[in-house]
C-alpha cells in the first residue's frame, strides 16, 4: 500500500485522525484518545488494477485480456480498503459500566485497486 | 455515483477541505455509534472512585482461579464450539455496585447493565469480586436476586452459603443469573450478602474504597441467524 503525499493521484491511503476530545467524546471514550479513520483515494489506472485473491494463473491472465478489451472495466476499477484492523475501544455505556469492546474493520492500514 | 460514471473513490472531484474535513467526523461519529448499537453517545458517565478501577482492572485481567460455582450455576467460562472462530464481536464488562438497602447485617448491591449490549450479545462468562475485611472465617450468605416486574418486586435466582476463611477477594461465578437477565426487560442483577449478627457490614465503608464489589463479564455478539433453504 502507498501513503498520500505529494502530487501523485494514484491509488494511496489518506491518513485522517478523529480527535475525541475535539468532538467533545473525552468523556465517554476512555481509550483510545482518537480514531484513525484512514481512508482510500486516487486512481486506479488499468495497469494497477488486479484482482484481489486471485495469484497470477490462467484466469488471472484472461481477466486482463478482458479488461484491456474493454474500457468500462478498466473505468470500473476502484482504489479500496486491501488490509483494515479493529478499533480497540474502552468507554463508558449510558449506565456508567466500563466497556471493551474490538470493532472489526474499522481502520484502514492500506488500500490497492480492484 | 450516477450510473455509468467512475468509480467515485477513482478521480471524484475533491469537496472543499473545510467542508470534507466536517463530513468525515461526522460520518466517524456515525460509525462508531452504529458498530456501537448506541443511538447516541452516553450522556454524562459517572465514573468510579478514583481508588476502585485501577483494583478492578487488575483483577479483571487476572484468570480467576477459585471461582466459587454455586448451586445450579455453570462454570462455563468456556466459548461454545459452534462460536469459535467465527470473528463475532467480543465485550467486556465492568460493572460496579451501586449500594441498595441495608441493614446492620446485611446490605444490597445493584448492578445495572444496558440494553445495548444485552440486546445483541450473549453472555460467555461473569464472575462477582467481593472483598473481605474480616480476618478469621466469616460464614457470609450471598443471594442473586432478579426483578420480577409482575410482581414489582425481585426473585431470588439464586443462594450461595461461603465460608470465607481470610481477608481478600472472593469470586463467585454469576454467569447463569447474567444469561437469564440478559433476556429481560430490567436489566438489574440485586446481590444481597448476609452476615451473622455482630460481624458487622459486609461491605467496605464507601464507594471510594479500592476494595468496592465489581462484576467483570465477557459477552460475544450473537451468531447472525442462518437463512435455510429447503
Amino acid at each position: 500500500g502507498v501513503d498520500c503525499g505529494g502530487d501523485s493521484r494514484m491509488c494511496c491511503r489518506q491518513e485522517f485522525f478523529v480527535d475525541f476530545k475535539e468532538i467533545g467524546w473525552e468523556d465517554w471514550i476512555i481509550q483510545p484518545e482518537g480514531y484513525h479513520m484512514n481512508y482510500c483515494a486516487g486512481l486506479c489506472p488499468l495497469h494497477l488494477a488486479g484482482a484481489p485473491g486471485l495469484a497470477s494463473s490462467f484466469h488471472t491472465a484472461v481477466l486482463n485480456r478482458v479488461k484491456a478489451a474493454s474500457a468500462a472495466a478498466a473505468a470500473g476499477s476502484c482504489c479500496v480498503p486491501t488490509q483494515r484492523r479493529p478499533l480497540s475501544l474502552l468507554y463508558y455505556d449510558r449506565d456508567s459500566n466500563i466497556v471493551k469492546t474490538d470493532i472489526p474493520d474499522m481502520i484502514v492500514d492500506s488500500c490497492g485497486c480492484t | 455515483a450516477t450510473e455509468g460514471s467512475r468509480c467515485p473513490s477513482c478521480g471524484a472531484a475533491a469537496p472543499a477541505p473545510g467542508w470534507q474535513r466536517d463530513a468525515l467526523l461526522a460520518l466517524a461519529k456515525q460509525s462508531i455509534l452504529a458498530e456501537l448499537r448506541l443511538p447516541a453517545r452516553p450522556g454524562a458517565p459517572q465514573p468510579p472512585a478514583r481508588g476502585s478501577l485501577p483494583t478492578a482492572l487488575r483483577r479483571m485481567r487476572a484468570q480467576p482461579s477459585d471461582v466459587a460455582a454455586a448451586p445450579g450455576m455453570l462454570r462455563d467460562g468456556r466459548v461454545p464450539a459452534r462460536n469459535a472462530g467465527m470473528g463475532l464481536q467480543e465485550y467486556e464488562i465492568l460493572s460496579f455496585a451501586e449500594s441498595g438497602p441495608s441493614t446492620p447485617r446485611s446490605a444490597r448491591l445493584n448492578f445495572r447493565f444496558s440494553q445495548e449490549v444485552a440486546g445483541s450479545a450473549e453472555i460467555l462468562q461473569a464472575t462477582l469480586y467481593l472483598f473481605w475485611a474480616a480476618p478469621g472465617p466469616l460464614p457470609v450468605t450471598v443471594r442473586l436476586l432478579q426483578p420480577d416486574p409482575a410482581r414489582q418486586n425481585v426473585t431470588m435466582a439464586s443462594e450461595t452459603r461461603l465460608e470465607v476463611q481470610r481477608s481478600g477477594w472472593t469470586t463467585l461465578d454469576v454467569g447463569a443469573a447474567l444469561r437469564s437477565l440478559f433476556g429481560q426487560e430490567i436489566l438489574q442483577l440485586t446481590v444481597e450478602l448476609e452476615v451473622p449478627e455482630d460481624w458487622g457490614s459486609p461491605l467496605p465503608s464507601d464507594h471510594s474504597d479500592s476494595h468496592w464489589p465489581f462484576v467483570v463479564a465477557q459477552a460475544r455478539a450473537r451468531t447472525p441467524h442462518r437463512v435455510h433453504r429447503r
